[in-house]
């Protein structure tokens, strides 16, 4: 999450995802944006704080075989840049979205309750919390 | 090629590379269509 | 030495490139789950009740990305592994689960293999004297070095190898990696300091874990942060007591064979000299293949040896053979002698490749033919230094150290790591080609291993192969 471009990256793929959305005729902007925020939430809230250990083997004997990804972020340590970014994202969504949903009641909840999922489990007083 | 390469589908098997097209030309007709109609 | 820095653009498309690999790969699970697909993995009886043997997320990498590509790596040969060899064709029907023999060969320019000097023949005097060896001792002493596994042959090695080394004493061991991992334990503890390179090799690493020492890593030959890691822990002292350590051990390597870079010696040796620290210097790449006697990377640099307290090195890269050693004091080597895991465990190096250790190592040293060590070691050099300029002429994106015998030219999209493999063998040049997590993921690799047995037209033909590669890839990213 660290090394070069990575950010760029993930900020260009949140962006085509909000596109594919964008370009669906049958779905209104506020939608749209909903959706995406929703969406990327949930991935988030699966691939940093669900999945387990990593993809390949290590020669670490299993110590953070049952560490979730966002745990080994930079060895552990709290508030390095990349978590401060990994944070800050899915902040700056809500906003968006709750923006152009104009604020509506419905959207509101489905936006507020998945920036909850994510960003709880960031929290350090939740480090190694199962 | 290079496409091929770039994306990575050089390492997939034929029906993954059918699919990521149909996804990728379904995504672009959208866009294309929904580009005209909100101009 | 160079490191280019990643373009962003390329950076951009290589994890393009993984996000589309990993989500096709957890499409590919889903279906091999629901039996969809065939299943060629092994899978557990999920009510047996035990607990279950693999963490199928830990193999998710292996089973998606690498077997898809897995073609272009442990390639079986059927020569020895020389300037040129010969390897035998497969072929896979099921997309890389399976193989199975074509009955043919390919004959190719090895560039994949480490044969710095050219030792690597199965015909000369190395050979032979080899031969004669195995006729007099037969092929192994099936025993330790602590009871009956001690040869006249081995006490001959251990005295060339410290004479060579230029230290007291000497210690062989028959395995490379055990020379690493068995014997730094037998030197720190707990209540150790080991600040060891954040790029050494997984035995330092495994050797490092195993004793017990508070493990610290420093950046990849960035004596300004091993200077400021030196002092914070020396001021810090042992977690929580803060008692001072008992030693501090720094561990580097003389050629970081994935990198292409050279460990800068003399600084280490003055930040060891200025903290009182102990140097652990692994030469299991640098050792034959630099400096202008062959000596490694102390003789490179020109320092002494006696300011490295262990010397450590590999016979398996420079002088076609196997097996490892540790150098230093008599003190040291004769505690090590008693201590090691490898002596009191393992059996002892096979006689034969005992001899072709001390054949080859007089070679280098000129004991019989003054010219021959030379005309290798000059050759290796001069290869080094025209393929790596000749590389970064072309416009592709070089690491490392221009004196170093590995070059590594970085290929970034994980599609193109397995093409540039394949189109290289499609014109008869063997290469190794490295990926994540064996490197950064935006730094795949090809790694070029130079050898003193390619002559100077078979290095104009790679060129040539390569250029040709790299144009069809568009490889060529350096600006």
């Amino acid at each position: 999450f660290s090394s070069r471009g990575m950010w760029v990256t993930y900020i260009l793929v949140v962006a085509f995802i909000h596109y594919v959305f964008l370009s669906l005729p049958f779905l209104s902007v506020a939608m749209a944006w909903t959706l995406t925020n929703v969406i990327h939430n949930m991935l988030m809230f699966i691939i940093l704080h669900i999945e387990k250990g990593t993809p390949f083997e290590t020669a670490d004997q299993g110590k953070f075989r049952y560490r979730t990804v966002w745990e080994q972020l930079d060895y552990g340590i709290q508030f390095s840049p990349s978590r401060k970014f990994l944070t800050i994202v899915p902040i700056i969504l809500f906003f968006l979205a709750s923006f152009y949903t104009k604020y509506d009641y419905y959207h509101f909840v489905f936006n507020s309750g998945s920036l909850l999922l994510v960003l709880i489990p960031k929290l350090p007083q939740l480090d190694g919390v199962r | 090629y290079q496409y091929l390469l770039i994306t990575a589908l050089y390492m997939l098997e034929s029906w993954e590379r059918t699919v990521f097209n149909c996804f990728l030309l379904f995504f672009l007709s959208m866009a294309t269509y929904t580009a005209y109609v909100f101009m | 030495e160079s490191f280019e820095e990643t373009p962003l653009i390329i950076a951009i498309l290589t994890y393009l490139g993984y996000g589309i690999l990993i989500v096709f790969g957890h499409i590919g699970d889903f279906l091999r789950k629901w039996n969809v697909f065939y299943n060629p993995l092994v899978t557990e009886k999920v009510e047996s009740g035990f607990v279950p043997l693999y963490q199928s997320f830990e193999s998710f990498y292996t089973r998606n990305l690498y077997r898809r590509i897995r073609d272009c790596w442990n390639r079986p040969i059927s020569s020895v592994p020389g300037a040129t060899f010969e390897i035998i064709d497969r072929k896979t029907s099921d997309r890389g689960w399976t193989f199975h023999f074509t009955g043919t060969t390919t004959k190719a320019l090895n560039m994949g293999s480490y044969n710095y000097l050219g030792f690597a023949e199965n015909k000369g005097r190395c050979a032979d004297e080899s031969q004669q060896a195995t006729e007099l001792y037969g092929p192994s002493t099936c025993s330790t070095r602590h009871e009956l596994g001690n040869l006249s042959l081995h006490k001959e090695l251990e005295s060339l190898v410290a004479e060579f080394i230029g230290v007291e004493s000497a210690i062989a061991f028959g395995m490379g990696f055990a020379t690493n991992s068995m014997n730094i334990p037998t030197l720190v503890g707990k209540g150790c300091l080991i600040l060891s390179d954040e790029l050494n090799h997984s035995s330092l690493i495994l050797g490092a874990r195993l004793s017990g020492a508070v493990i610290k890593t420093f950046k990849h030959n960035n004596m300004e942060d091993l200077e400021e890691k030196l002092k914070n822990y020396i001021i810090d002292g042992q977690p929580h007591t803060h008692r001072p350590w008992k030693k501090i051990l720094i561990i580097v390597e003389g050629v970081y064979s994935m990198e292409g870079s050279i460990v800068k010696l003399p600084e280490v040796i003055r930040l060891k000299k200025k903290y009182k620290a102990y140097l652990y210097l692994d030469e299991a790449h640098s050792i034959g293949a630099l400096g202008p006697r062959g000596r490694g990377v102390v003789d490179y640099w020109g320092c002494d040896p006696k300011n490295v307290d262990i010397m450590m090195g590999t016979f398996t890269k420079s002088f076609g053979s196997a097996g490892g050693y540790i150098g230093g004091s008599k003190k040291l080597i004769d505690f090590i002698r008693l201590k090691s895991h490898s002596a009191c465990y393992a059996s002892s190096m096979s006689p034969p490749v005992a001899q072709q250790i001390i054949s080859s190592m007089k070679v280098i040293m000129g004991v019989n033919d003054p010219a021959e060590g030379k005309k290798r070691l000059g050759q290796l050099a001069w290869n080094s230094r025209y393929f790596r300029r000749r590389l970064q002429e072309m416009g592709f994106i070089i690491y490392g150290n221009i004196d170093s015998p590995v070059v590594p030219l970085l290929l970034f999209c994980p599609a193109k790591i397995a093409a540039f493999s394949r189109e290289c063998l499609k014109r008869g040049l063997a290469t190794v080609v490295v990926g994540f997590p064996a490197t950064p993921i935006i730094e795949s690799r090809a790694r070029f291993c130079l050898s003193g047995a390619h002559t100077k037209e078979m290095i104009d033909t790679a060129l040539e192969i390569i250029d040709d590669v790299g144009s069809l890839l568009s490889l060529k990213y350096s600006r």
